[in-house]
């Protein structure tokens, strides 16, 4: 799951 | 996830296949600056810490995968394969590169979202995947005769940042919430180095010359 603070982009 | 992203990703995914490709075959790493390519092993290396603690989704553990894999075999190659660490060209590829991991590091550590070490290590690679394209681009500008797939290598490279700047722009007027400032500089940056180099290559499309950069 995306928390808010963690990257979800390459 | 939205096109343009998807679009940079692909072409970023891309150009680190042409490069392989190119190795692998001719067995050759005539104009690929082994810097560089360290460089954004060292890019990916940093900033994938999250890859087996923070489940984003398959799409993402697998191209970080391939990122990681593609990058560090592209290394291997130019310094360990018997035919191919031959036609790397030392003597042309003296960018002290080292002097660029320092100052993204102490960067880093100033600049950042969040005084953690994965957030340092995170906010490093990106500031040195900034910079990362410059030894490849003297290394260019030195040897001038650019094969046309170190030319394509490159543009594709400019390509996929280009295209995550349209998704940040999405992202920023669909996502409420959506603002880092500190990936959005420092992409920007990374792509306006690209500038001059896509001025020319365009140039020598349009002409239909040999790519030729300034000296």
């Amino acid at each position: 799951v995306v928390t808010g603070d963690s990257h979800d982009e390459l | 996830m939205n096109i343009f992203r998807l679009a940079g990703d692909m072409t970023h995914l891309a150009s680190v296949l042409v490069l392989l490709l190119k190795i692998h075959t001719i067995k050759s790493c005539a104009g690929i600056s082994l810097k560089t390519q360290e460089l954004y092993a060292l890019v990916f290396a940093t900033r994938y810490l999250d890859l087996f603690t923070d489940y984003i989704s398959l799409y993402n553990t697998l191209m970080k995968l391939i990122f990681l894999v593609s990058s560090f075999s592209i290394v291997w190659y130019i310094r360990h394969h018997k035919i191919v660490r031959r036609s790397y060209d030392k003597d042309q590829d003296t960018f002290r590169h080292y002097f660029l991991v320092l100052p993204c590091f102490l960067l880093a550590l100033v600049i950042n979202e969040k005084f953690t070490v994965k957030e340092i290590m995170w906010t490093f690679s990106l500031y040195l995947e900034a910079v990362a394209i410059l030894p490849q681009l003297v290394l260019l500008q030195r040897t001038r005769n650019i094969d046309n797939l170190t030319g394509q290598y490159v543009f594709l490279l400019g390509a996929y940042r280009s295209l995550y700047i349209l998704n940040w722009i999405y992202r920023y007027f669909t996502e409420p919430h959506y603002v880092h400032w500190i990936t959005w500089i420092s992409g920007l940056v990374q792509t306006l180095l690209y500038a001059d180099f896509f001025y020319y290559y365009f140039q020598s499309w349009k002409n239909n010359v040999k790519l030729e950069l300034p000296a």
